[in-house]
């Protein structure tokens, strides 16, 4: 994180702020509660406390312009610049403003840029804090089109902001109504995804080249390659020669680490996720409404409580689901598991004898993956062509 | 995904703009430098920033990153 030059910061715990105008884009009431949900971010971590005023002058007065806008930094219509704001000071002094040539919305359920998101970012602004180069930071100035319905301030934010006012005191930082105006959709919903403690840290990320590397589960994604291993996950691209190393939360905040399958329909540009008895659809960093959803609905037995890996086979419309020593497959098409299954997986895959951690499908191949070792299977005759490391894939 | 600039001319006149904004490029008319090229040093000092590889040249990566859609903020200042 950082700062701006002297460190400016608000010397009283009680900021006004005011929402001077609104964008066309989405209704009053969003806007409101999109900036309100912005502000609780910082409240929730810091001693501050943020009061709304209705006329007059707030110490962070927040507006939507295009173009010129009275101040030296113009902004520059649709993409670009999207906002920005100025450290605490007077007069123009932790004021937000809004490039209105911009399409905001509230979800991320169509294009346009997130409004609380981006507001996020700039009152982190408003409040002191400089960029961050942390990738996956709230203050990192490139935006990212996240999930937000259980978004939380990441750590290298909470570092920065703290650096400058300190911890929460014990009593709420917001009046206890304020956060029941959250509308239902954006309410956190009973399945949410994430169950553990809120503070968990990341075990000690794996070594690429560890020889005894295992996986959880392995995707492709709109021509990379995922390979998930607790809370990590290492993408390989096809447009750069070395792998980049991430966290799930990165991508999928609301998602629990440790996934124990993942396939991509590469058509509907959809990647599931499995955890437990319930499973995730997403597109990009989106996750899809109406899930998770417990894997029976795919029309697995009771009996079946987790899969272990998923492989979807683009040329047949088929998914293949891995428990134990067998497999189910599932028609795309008809959107139910086929007749005769499950199977044995030794039986249609020979030289395949043991449980499968993971699988994807790459050209005319699969490869599923056991321990630290990976099988190359032909996907037309299903013979295994040859055996290899894990790890391969990372040019060890 | 980003629109890109048609010409090499038009990436070097929006890097320099980038630059200019966000990492406090100063173009000085009468430069004496023995840099062939001025930009390479903020052009280094954004890569790094970003993570990317420190060439200290407008390849494509560089340049995709400088299209993404951002905050109006400079992300170093003097």
């Amino acid at each position: 994180y950082s700062t701006f030059p002297r460190s400016p910061r608000w010397k009283k715990e009680d900021v006004t702020f005011r929402i001077l105008n609104y964008t066309p884009d989405m209704s009053q009431a969003e806007v409101d509660e999109a900036i309100t949900k912005a502000f609780q971010l910082w409240s929730s971590v810091t001693p501050l406390r943020f009061t709304r005023l209705y006329s007059g002058e707030a110490d962070i007065m927040i507006s939507f312009a295009s173009g010129f806008h009275g101040d030296f930094y113009s902004f520059d219509g649709p993409g670009g610049t999207l906002a920005h704001a100025y450290p605490p000071g007077n007069g123009i002094g932790g004021d937000t403003h809004f490039d209105e040539d911009e399409f905001w919305i509230k979800s991320n359920t169509h294009e346009g840029y997130n409004l609380f998101l981006v507001a996020a970012h700039e009152l982190g602004h408003s409040l002191g804090l400089g960029h961050s180069n942390v990738f996956g930071a709230l203050m990192y100035p490139i935006y990212m089109a996240r999930d937000t319905r259980n978004y939380r301030l990441p750590q290298d934010d909470i570092n920065g902001i703290q650096a400058l006012y300190g911890p929460p005191k014990e009593s709420p930082a917001f009046p206890p109504q304020e956060p029941t105006e959250m509308t239902p959709a954006e309410a956190p919903t009973e399945m949410s995804p994430r169950e553990e403690p809120t503070e968990v840290t990341p075990s000690e990320r794996p070594q690429d080249c560890d020889p005894h590397l295992t996986f959880d589960a392995i995707t492709t994604l709109r021509g990379e390659i995922l390979f998930f291993k607790g809370s990590y996950v290492w993408r390989k691209s096809p447009y750069f020669s070395e792998i980049e190393r991430d966290t799930i939360s990165t991508f999928w905040p609301s998602l629990a680490a440790g996934f124990d399958a993942a396939y991509e329909i590469d058509k509907k540009d959809r990647v599931i996720f499995f955890k437990d008895n319930k499973y995730w659809a997403v597109s990009g960093y989106n996750i899809q409404p109406g899930f998770p959803k417990p894997i029976q609905n795919l029309g697995f037995p009771r009996s079946v409580k987790k899969i272990d890996a998923a492989v979807h086979d683009q040329n047949a419309k088929k998914t293949y689901f891995f428990v134990g020593n067998k497999y189910w497959s599932f028609d795309e098409h008809t959107q139910s598991m086929e007749r005769g299954y499950p199977r044995k997986i030794a039986v249609d895959f020979p030289g395949i004898g043991h449980t499968i951690d993971a699988a994807f499908q790459k050209n005319e191949h699969f490869y599923f993956f056991h321990g630290s070792n990976q099988y190359e299977v032909d996907i037309k005759n299903k013979k295994l062509v040859r055996t290899m490391k894990s790890n391969s894939w990372f040019d060890c | 995904f980003p629109v890109a600039p048609e010409t090499e001319k038009e990436d070097m006149q929006f890097a320099q703009k980038y630059l200019e904004n966000f990492y406090d490029f100063k173009e000085e008319k009468n430069f004496r430098t023995t840099h062939l090229n001025p930009m390479a040093d903020k052009i280094r000092e954004m890569q790094s920033f970003f993570g990317l590889e420190v060439t200290g040249e407008l390849n494509r990566k560089t340049l995709d990153m400088m299209k993404q859609p951002r905050c109006g903020i400079p992300d170093v200042r003097s």
